[in-house]
This record gives C-alpha cells, structure tokens and sequence, in this order.
C-alpha cells in the first residue's frame, strides 16, 4: 500500500529541506512521487537540480498537459511535480494546488507503481487548495515541522487546528533546529501538549546551505555526514510510524500561556 | 483628508510591531484608527493592554453588532479594531478582513473624524481578504515591512506583484533589522530593483520584548529611549510621504539573481 504523506509548516520552516532529503533517503530501495504544494515551487529544486516548470504555468501554455509535460525525474529516479501558484492578487494562492491534483488524477499518475508519496504544503494559512491534502483523499498522514520559535508554534497549532477540523491523521512534530535555547525540549512539550510526538529532530547544518547552493540535497552531496545520518533515521521513523493521533490544539490563551511557561 | 495605509509583510516579520508603535507616535496629535488585518489578531495587544474581541467572534455571538462591541480605546485614544479570522481549515482565512471591512463600513466607522487609518495586513499571501486593503476603497498607500533575510524579500516581492496587479500606490519598504550582515544595503537593493525606496529602518532592539511583555509598545514603556526615536521618525517620514510607484517586481529567476549576488 502506497504511504502518502503531508508535511506542513510554516513558510521558512525547512519543510522543502526535509521533503526532499528524506525523498533522497527513500529513494534507494523506493518508488517515491514528491508533489510540491507551495506557490515557492522550490521543493524538488534539490532533486531535479533546477527549477521545475510548475502545473499551473504548463497548462497556460498547453491545454491538454500529458504526464512528460508536469511529472520530471530527478536523483535516483524519484519522481517530481510542482502546482505553482497564480499571480499575487489573482485568485487564491491555494489555486494551484488543486489544479496540480486533479492534472494528476485524471492522467492517472497516482495508480502507478508508487511506495511513497510525499506533500510539501504551505502552512501559513490553513485554507482553499492548501487544505487539499488534509481535505481530500490524497495523503494518509500529516507531520508537522517547527522550531523553538513563537511564530513557528503559532503556525503549526494553527494546522493542528486543521487537521483536527478535516479530521486527518498527525504522525508527529519535525524540530528543523533553528539553534533557540532549549529547543528541543519546547518543541517536545509542544507535541505533549497536543496530544502527538516528537518523530524527529533535525540540527542546524551548513551543509544545507552548501548541498543547496548546487542543487543537491545533503544526501547527494555529502552522503557520508553526520546530517544525511539525520535525515535517513527521520525517513525510517516515518515510514515505520504507525502511531496517529487527532491533535488537541491550544486555543488562544493556553497557546500564550504554554509559550510564556 | 484622512490618511489610510496599509502594512504589510511576511508573517512574524514585525508589522504589528511598527504599526503599533507609530500608532502611538501619531496619537500625540491625530486621531488614529488601527485595524488588525491578520489571523494572529495581535495587532492592537499593546495599544489596547490586552487581545481584543475579533469582529468575526462578535459576530458569532451577536448579530447585531455595535460600534462598542468592534472598535475600542486604547493608549492615547487610539481606536482599535481586530478582524479576526476563522478556524484554520474553515473557509478563506482572509474572510475576517472582508467581514471586518463591511461592518465597519455599516457602521460608519470610517466617516468619523480620523487622520489616519493604518491596515496591519497578513502578506505571505496576497489573495482572499488579505487582498481586499490594496484592491478596495480603504487604503490609499502600502508599506511593506522586511529584513534582509530571503524568505522576507521573497514575499515582499510577491507582495509588489499584488500592488502592481491590484494597482496599489507603494510608498516604501520599511527595513525592520533582523542582525543580517550587511542588511540595510541589501534591503536598499531590493527597494531599488522594484522602483520603490527604502522609508525607515528600525533596529534589533531588547527594548521591543520588554515593552511587549507587558502589553505596551516602546512608545509607552521606553518614552525616551533611541528605539522610541526611530519609530517617531518613521512615523513622520510614512506621514509626510508623498512619492509613491507602482512596484516593479522581479520574475523568479531575477530574485534568485538578485539574491545570490
Ligand atoms: N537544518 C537546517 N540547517 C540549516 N539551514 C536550514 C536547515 N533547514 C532549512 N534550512 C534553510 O532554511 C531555508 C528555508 O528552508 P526551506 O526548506 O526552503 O523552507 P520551507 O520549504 O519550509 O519554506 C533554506 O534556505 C534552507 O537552506
Ligand atoms: N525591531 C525589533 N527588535 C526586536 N524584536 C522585534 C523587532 N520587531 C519585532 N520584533 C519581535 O518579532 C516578533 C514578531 O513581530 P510582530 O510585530 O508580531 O510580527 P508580525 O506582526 O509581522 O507577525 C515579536 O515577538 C516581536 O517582539
Ligand atoms: S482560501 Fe486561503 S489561500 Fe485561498 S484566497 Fe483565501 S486566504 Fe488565500
Ligand atoms: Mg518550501
Ligand atoms: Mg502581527
């Protein structure tokens, strides 16, 4: 049974970061289909080793899109796709991710031979075509990446809050260390708090920024480091979790009340 | 004539920061209105002392509403308004702006006697409500808050494609420091490759979370300090403001130019 997954996070969080180099990880000994969800169309950069053209921009140009024109293969054959998003000020931003979804039912990309599918979703707004993969049948299961940081913690129980209300699954909460003191143990009380866990911690590392800067993820370009090790164990722990749960968010005031505590 | 901006920028970038403390600054001489326009609905916590009641949860509980039920006093008379916005998986997140925007409306709050009218606007995207202060009759003139930081210029850039698009007049690009090297100078380049200028720059400064902890802004707590200074000044240059352009956005390909060199 094919694993489909959503990771969700705040714009800047680490969630192309991660979805890409745990994709790189899976890709070994899996047929893995990596979907970028964010009008940055920046997720499978590092696999592709450029840009993608996005869904939406394609079918501008091509009113019937075939499958060679939206899906590209990147390192170690995983299986690439962006949605793009509309101009800013046309439309919902969202608006790309539901055209990318229904491009890819109907030319069947989803009925292939696929062991993992991973979502890369903005989560800034929890809304219109971002909900998407929460909402509609394409992913099984969500994670959520975070830091030590206020806003950080904000925007992931805000997507609590909506998984919780689309009644999806949460596997557990990603810290993409930003180097806050003490922050493995925030983002671990974080999970507490809403009833989840914490499936995986990944450090700081300037080899993101060095693999980035040539288009690779860390696993091409330094296979051997300490930070690939990182992402292969939070590709293992998520692909062998079986533990979800229906998050219990903060409101408001427990929100403050557990950041100033 | 009533002066009526509007503020926008990445989420966690500092907006409600700036917009709180030059509401102050203001409200020595003006009469000021201050209308959050972000989910968050944390906007107006230090003029007002406390969160206020949102306009979309007033309206769950009554269906009349007042001009006291939405619009309340704080520091220096300035008159607060918070939007709110709805659960996060529940329709257009931007939805509390266009409620917000028609009571207020209905309930003639802008035909009072106001000198200015400041928007605090969610800009990680610019569609939905969020739109509606650039696209609709209520804001005449748009700063956009950023650092030198990429993810922060990334969406001032998106948000320049939404002034361009919805034909916003932008007045400048306000530098709000995150201690990047060399910021300032980055964030000049920016302003010059989209046809704006740089407004104000605001430094890193402790005296912003001792003032916020208690619910007040610099103004209030720090009267006399440096920080109180440069907020003052930014104030009186976005008052006295009278160039503004239509943006000049870069296309993906020049951002990622732009940035790298
Ligand atoms: N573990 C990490 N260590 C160092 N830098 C990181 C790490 N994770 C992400 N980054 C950097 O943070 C920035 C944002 O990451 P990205 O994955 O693009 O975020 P998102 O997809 O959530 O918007 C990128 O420039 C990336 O290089
Ligand atoms: N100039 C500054 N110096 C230090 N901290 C700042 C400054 N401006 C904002 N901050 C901090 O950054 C955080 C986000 O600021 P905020 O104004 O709430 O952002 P936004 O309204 O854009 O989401 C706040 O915790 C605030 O204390
Ligand atoms: S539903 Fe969300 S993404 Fe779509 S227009 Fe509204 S705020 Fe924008
Ligand atoms: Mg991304
Ligand atoms: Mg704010």
């Amino acid at each position: 049974k094919t694993k489909r997954i959503a990771i969700y996070g705040k714009g800047g969080i680490g969630k192309s970061t991660i979805v890409s180099n745990i994709a790189a990880a899976y890709s070994q000994d899996h047929n893995v289909l990596v979907i970028g969800c964010d009008p940055k169309a920046d997720t499978t950069r590092t696999l592709y080793g450029n840009r993608l053209p996005t869904v939406l921009n394609v079918l501008k140009e091509k009113r019937q899109a075939t499958v060679d024109d939206v899906v590209f293969e990147g390192y170690n054959q995983v299986m690439c796709v962006e949605s793009g998003g509309p101009e800013p000020g046309v439309g919902c931003a969202g608006r790309g991710v539901i055209v990318a979804m229904n491009l890819l039912e109907k030319l069947e990309v989803f009925s292939e031979d696929l062991d993992v599918i991973i979502y890369d979703v903005l989560g800034d707004v929890v809304c219109g075509g971002f909900a998407v993969p929460l909402r509609e049948d394409f992913a099984d299961e969500v994670y959520i990446v975070t830091s030590g940081e206020y806003m950080a913690l904000y925007a992931a129980n805000n997507i609590c809050k909506g998984i919780k209300k689309l009644k999806g699954n949460l596997g557990g909460i990603i810290c993409n260390c930003k180097g806050i003191e003490n922050e493995e143990e925030i983002v671990r009380q974080f999970a507490q708090q809403v009833e989840s866990k914490v499936i995986g911690v990944i450090p700081r590392s300037e080899l993101v920024q060095k693999s980035e800067i040539e288009a690779k993820t860390v696993l091409e370009k330094f296979p051997e480091s300490k930070q690939a090790e990182f992402y292969r164990k939070l590709a293992d722990d998520v692909f062998h979790n079986e533990e979800f749960t229906v998050p219990h968010p903060m409101d408001i005031e427990e929100f403050e009340e557990f950041f100033r505590g």
